[in-house]
C-alpha cells in the first residue's frame, strides 16, 4: 500500500520488521479509573460503595475495526474518507459499547436509606465508532 | 392527634431538632442524675446512636440499626465491586428503609392477658417516586438482645391503617399472628397487603396503628422479656420497590417483552412445534434479527 518503504538494506533488526505487521500499540480498548466517591464528595450520600472502577476507553482505532471491535460497516468508511479525502471529517474515536449496572446504598434527604441498582454505570467493552 | 384518646403524647420533632443528638432533646445537660432512674423505654431510645448536625450539606444520619441492616442487605445483594448478584431471584432494584417520624404510644387499657401496648406510627414517604412500584413492605424490627438457646414467642399483631378522615379507616381483617424465633437479630412482619393502596396512590406519608400480644408458653411475658417488648416500640418500614424509570437497572427477566420471547415458540421451535430442521433454521434466524 506504499507505506512499506523500498530499500536496498535488509530491516536491521528481524524482529522489528515483523513488528509493523502486528497489531499496533496504543489501540482501542478499556482502562481502569478507581473512583473514590470523596473525591467527588459524593460520600456524603453514598454509604456504599466507598468507590468503583467505571473504566473507560482509550486508545487508537485501527482501519478494520468491524471483525475486533463489532463495528457498524459505516466507520469502516469514515476512517477511509478521513484518511484519504477529508481529514476534517473526523475520525472514529474508541468508546464504551456495553455496560453493566451498578448497586448502591444512599442516604436520602430525610435520613431513609435506600438501596437502588442502576444502568449503565460500567463500561465492560469498547467499540470504535 | 385528636382522635386518640387516653393522654397520650406524640412524639414530633422539626426538621432542624431532629439534627441534634436525641439525648440533648430528652435529657438537659442538667438532668443526668434522672437517667438511672428512667423507665427502659426512654433507656433504649437515648441508646440509639446520636446523630450528627448539618454540616456544610451534610446529611443528617440514619438510624445506627436500620443503617446496620441495610448494609447487610447491600452485601448480600451486590458484589465487592458493587456490581448486583446475578444470582439475585427477587424482581425489585430498589429497597427503601425508613424510620418513622413520630411514635405515639397508647397506655394499655383494660389489659388482657399478653397484652402489650398500642404503637401509633407515622412514615414519611416523599421519596417514594411515581415510577416506583411495590412488591413489598415489611414492619422491621431489631432486637438488640438475642437469646442463646432457642426460644420462641408467639405474637399477634393488629394493624390498623389511620386515614385523616376517621370514616376512611382500614382495618386488618385477619388479625396477623407470627412466631418469633429469638435468635434472629431482626424480626420482619409483611404488610405489603395493607400499605399496597396507600403506596399506590401515592400518599405522601402513612398513619399506621400496630398493636402486638405477645405470649410465651401461652403465658404473658415477663420483666426478663423487656428487651423484647421496647423493641416492639419503633420498627422501620422496609420497601421493595420495583423503578421503572431509564435509570434504573431492570434485568432482563423484569422485562415483559423479554418473558414472553422467552416462552414463545420462536425460542423453542422443535419441541413445541416439531418443525423440520430447515424451518428451524429460518427460525433461528428470526429469533437473532429479533
Amino acid at each position: 500500500d506504499g507505506k512499506v518503504k523500498n530499500t536496498s538494506a535488509p530491516p536491521y533488526n528481524l524482529s522489528q520488521f515483523y513488528q509493523q505487521f502486528l497489531f499496533p500499540q496504543n489501540e482501542c480498548e478499556l482502562q481502569n479509573f478507581w473512583l473514590k466517591f470523596s473525591q467527588l464528595k459524593w460520600d456524603r450520600w453514598i454509604i456504599a460503595p466507598h468507590g468503583y472502577n467505571p473504566h473507560y476507553c482509550k486508545g487508537e482505532c485501527p482501519r478494520v475495526v468491524g471483525h475486533r471491535y463489532g463495528s457498524p460497516v459505516h466507520t469502516m468508511v469514515q476512517n477511509i474518507i478521513y484518511e484519504k479525502l477529508d481529514s476534517s471529517v473526523p475520525k472514529p474515536s474508541c468508546v464504551p459499547a456495553e455496560y453493566s449496572p451498578l448497586s448502591i446504598l444512599k442516604l436520602e434527604s430525610d435520613r431513609s436509606v435506600a438501596y437502588k441498582e442502576y444502568e449503565n454505570m460500567i463500561a465492560t467493552k469498547c467499540t470504535c465508532r | 392527634n385528636s382522635r386518640d384518646e387516653g393522654g397520650s403524647q406524640p412524639l414530633l420533632v422539626s426538621d432542624r431538632e431532629a439534627a441534634e443528638p436525641l439525648s440533648m432533646l430528652l435529657f438537659p445537660p442538667d438532668a443526668k442524675s434522672s437517667h438511672a432512674v428512667l423507665s427502659p423505654l426512654f433507656k433504649v431510645l437515648t441508646g440509639h446512636s446520636h446523630q450528627e448536625e448539618n454540616d456544610g450539606g451534610q446529611r443528617p444520619q440514619p438510624d445506627s440499626r436500620a443503617l446496620s441492616y441495610m448494609k447487610r442487605l447491600y452485601k448480600m445483594y451486590a458484589t465487592k465491586e458493587g456490581i448486583p448478584k446475578a444470582n439475585k431471584s427477587h424482581l425489585y432494584n430498589t429497597v427503601r428503609l425508613f424510620t418513622p417520624r413520630a411514635e405515639c404510644k397508647h397506655p394499655a387499657e383494660g389489659q388482657v392477658k399478653g397484652d402489650l401496648h398500642s404503637v401509633d406510627l407515622l412514615f414519611n414517604l416523599d421519596c417514594v417516586t411515581a415510577l416506583e412500584h411495590l412488591f413489598k413492605s415489611v414492619l422491621l424490627y431489631s432486637l438488640d438482645k438475642s437469646v442463646s438457646k432457642s426460644s420462641a414467642i408467639t405474637c399477634t399483631c393488629n394493624l390498623i391503617v389511620k386515614e385523616h378522615d376517621p370514616s376512611n379507616q382500614v382495618c386488618s381483617s385477619v388479625p396477623h399472628t407470627m412466631t418469633v424465633e429469638l435468635k434472629r437479630r431482626w424480626v420482619e412482619i409483611d404488610v405489603t397487603s395493607f400499605l399496597q393502596p396507600l403506596i399506590a396512590s401515592h400518599k405522601r406519608s402513612i398513619h399506621i396503628a400496630v398493636n402486638f400480644t405477645c405470649l410465651k408458653d401461652n403465658e404473658p411475658l415477663d420483666s426478663k422479656w423487656d428487651f423484647f417488648n421496647m423493641a416492639l416500640v419503633s420498627p422501620s418500614l422496609l420497601l421493595y420497590l420495583n423503578d421503572t424509570s431509564e435509570q434504573a437497572y431492570h434485568r432482563r427477566d423484569m422485562n415483559p417483552i423479554w418473558s414472553d420471547l422467552k416462552n414463545s415458540p420462536l425460542m423453542n421451535p422443535s419441541e413445541k412445534t416439531g418443525k423440520e430442521p430447515i424451518q428451524d433454521e429460518r427460525a433461528s434466524r428470526h429469533r437473532r434479527d429479533e
